[in-house]
């Protein structure tokens, strides 16, 4: 479903070369519930927005549900991104002026679904992350953590078939933590929805049923 | 040193009212190392915001370094911020403009300290949380964790009294946020620095000599 072959990321800054990711090479079936971890700074969100299609690698080849993104439109990539794939980012990326509410229909809004399936599908999704109460808030009128399960609501409302998570927990407390990852494992067994987490906590990986360890841009095995 | 006696913050919005914090009474000596736990939402973040005075009490006392922080002017508060405080947020808040070097050097700045000796505390603060190759990066260069040691370290280089902390170690990996605690173990040690901290994170609450925990806005004795 997804595969990288090779795939190197360098950013230029002045004269200086920062490799962030250094020959990659990783398939992703259908369905997995995979955990990347590694120490801050070895490449786990880069890589994540690669496979997201956010973002293009210096070298190398990626697939995604079998096409080779460097082939594709603009067009079929933005169609590709809100069809198909959900992203929970690290910084959450929420529209300020937008309440939770709005913030979580955005996507729907995009695949032109209609006003009433929409209302459902919202408020079930911010049910679901423990936000009724907070539905009419801006971001700058949440907490952290209710920010963080604004961003995943808004990630998984869509039904997506890939779920690319960059730290989904790091704002949570435990127990919030868990009803999150019980929600996104339900989603992996009825759905057969693929999740890719990046994360430094532990009870991430152990929802995990694999776990990839990137340090310095390459994946260790 | 600090204390708080029946604090209240309420928010509004629209008709509605948030109790965010509901008659918190806490006392604070010089030295501690405490840490505040709790649910997403509870209220630690805006707690937090009081001591620091970020912002104000509905109602209720609060008292900084033994002053009634609601008789003080904008400009002995602005004083008491800069020179006794150090605030590490939990969204970072860095200035987008600046590099990791230019973010840590600016509370610096503005105690007017000479460029020699600016330099030296920023580049061995820098060092100290793992960021020296770092330096020339703004914080859209830089990685989450990363972004967030930039944020640590600019609370840190005044050396202040008190170092509120909001979630410090939500987005490092293990290794990084035990070497950040030590540093500042080692401070509190040191420089009988007062550390404040609120956190999900069992390994804060390990290193913490006291833990208090708040749920819906009200500290649980
Ligand atoms: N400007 C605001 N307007 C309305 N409600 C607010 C505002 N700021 C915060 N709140 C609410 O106050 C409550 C406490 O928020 P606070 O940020 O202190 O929580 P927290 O304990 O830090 O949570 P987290 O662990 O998620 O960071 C939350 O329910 C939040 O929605
Ligand atoms: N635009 C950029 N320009 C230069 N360097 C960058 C840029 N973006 C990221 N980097 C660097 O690439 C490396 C990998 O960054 P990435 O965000 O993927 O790390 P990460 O594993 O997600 O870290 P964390 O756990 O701290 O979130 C980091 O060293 C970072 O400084
Ligand atoms: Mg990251
Ligand atoms: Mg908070």
């Amino acid at each position: 479903m997804i595969s990288l072959k090779d795939v190197t990321k360098e950013y230029r800054l002045g004269k200086s070369v920062i490799n962030a990711l250094r020959g990659i090479d990783l398939e992703i079936n259908e369905g997995e519930f995979i955990s990347l971890c590694g120490p801050s700074g070895s490449g786990k969100s880069t890589l994540l927005n690669l496979i997201g299609c956010l973002d293009f690698p210096t070298s190398g080849k990626i697939m995604v549900m079998d096409k080779d993104v460097s082939e594709l439109s603009d067009a079929v990539l933005s169609r590709l991104r809100n069809n198909t794939i959900g992203f929970i980012f690290q910084m959450f990326n929420l529209i300020p002026v937008l309440t939770a509410y709005e913030n979580t229909e955005y996507p729907l809004l995009i695949l032109g679904m209609n006003r009433k399936e929409r209302q459902a599908r919202v408020s079930r999704m911010l049910d679901e992350v423990g936000l009724s109460k907070f539905i009419k808030h801006k971001p700058d009128e949440l907490s952290g953590g209710q920010r963080q399960r604004v961003a995943i609501a808004r990630a998984l409302v869509t039904n997506p078939k890939i779920v690319l998570a960059d730290e989904p927990t790091a704002n949570l407390d435990s127990q919030t933590g868990i009803e999150i990852l019980e929600l996104m494992k339900m989603m992996n067994e009825e759905h057969k929805t693929t999740f890719i987490f990046s994360t430094h906590d532990q009870k991430v990986v152990r929802y995990a049923k694999k776990v990839y360890n990137i340090t310095d841009g390459r994946i260790n095995s």
